[in-house]
C-alpha cells in the first residue's frame, strides 16, 4: 500500500512530491499510433483530450544513439538496434548528396538477388 | 553485404512506389536509414 | 530466397528450416514495414511542409516504428 516506504517516507514524499491538482500538470499520455498503408483499419480517437501533455518519443532523440546504464535488466535486442541505427543515422545527418552507406555496398549488389 | 546490398536495393524500390504515391523524394541516406532498419528487423 | 537467407543467418542452428509459407509471411511483412516506414517518413516531411523526405523524418519516426512491429 505504500510501496514499500516507510510510513515518515510515504509521508515526506506526500508533502514535497506529491503531485497536486493545483500543480496544473496535465495528464501525460502516449498519442495513439497510426498505421499509414493501413489507412481505413483504424480513427484515430477523437477521445485524445487537448489539455493533455502529448508524451514525444523523438524528443530526445539526440541522446538516444548511446544505451545508458541500466541495472538488473539489460537493454533488450531490439533496442540495441535501434540505437545502433540512430547512431548510424547521427554520422549520416550531414552527407548532402552521395550517401556513404550506399556507396559502401554497392559494389556488393547482385541483381540475381533481387 | 550481398543480403544487405539486395535489401537496400528493394528497399530503394518500394521506397520509390510511396514516393509517386505520396508526391515526394526520399533522400538517399533516409533510403539507407530505412533499409538498416528492415535488415536488423 | 534473400529473405531466406538472412533468416539463415541469425538461427542458432543450422540444420533450422523454414517453411515456404513462412517465408512468404515474414517477406510480405518486411514489404509492409518498408512501406509503413516510408509512409510515416513522408508523413512526417509533410507535416513540415517539406517535399522531401530527410534522414531526420525517419529518425522521428524511428521509435514508434520499432514499438509497433
Amino acid at each position: 500500500e505504500n510501496w514499500c516506504l516507510t510510513s515518515e517516507e510515504f509521508e515526506e514524499w506526500s508533502r514535497i512530491y506529491k503531485l497536486k491538482e493545483s500543480d496544473g500538470v496535465k495528464e501525460p499520455i502516449l498519442p495513439q499510433s497510426h498505421f499509414e498503408t493501413l489507412e481505413n483499419m483504424e480513427e484515430i480517437a477523437a477521445s485524445q483530450a487537448e489539455d493533455a501533455h502529448k508524451l514525444s518519443l523523438s524528443e530526445w532523440r539526440l541522446w538516444q544513439n548511446r544505451p545508458f546504464p541500466t541495472h538488473l535488466v539489460d537493454h533488450s535486442a531490439r533496442c540495441f538496434h535501434f540505437i545502433d541505427v540512430m547512431e548510424m543515422i547521427e554520422l549520416m545527418r550531414h552527407e548532402e548528396g552521395d550517401c556513404s552507406y550506399e556507396l559502401e555496398i554497392q559494389p556488393y549488389l547482385n541483381m540475381n538477388d533481387i | 553485404q550481398r543480403l544487405k546490398a539486395a535489401v537496400h536495393y528493394t528497399v530503394g524500390c518500394l521506397s520509390q512506389e510511396v514516393a509517386e504515391d505520396k508526391e515526394i523524394q526520399f533522400s538517399k541516406q533516409s533510403i539507407a536509414a530505412i533499409s538498416e532498419i528492415t535488415f536488423r528487423q | 530466397e534473400t529473405v531466406n537467407k538472412i533468416l539463415h543467418l541469425h538461427f542458432r542452428d543450422d540444420k533450422t528450416k523454414i517453411s515456404s509459407d513462412a517465408l512468404l509471411l515474414m517477406a510480405e511483412m518486411l514489404k509492409v514495414f518498408v512501406r509503413e516506414a516510408a509512409a510515416r517518413g513522408a508523413r512526417q516531411a509533410q507535416a513540415e511542409d517539406l517535399d522531401r523526405v530527410d534522414i531526420e523524418h525517419v529518425e522521428k519516426v524511428l521509435p514508434q516504428l520499432l514499438l509497433d512491429f
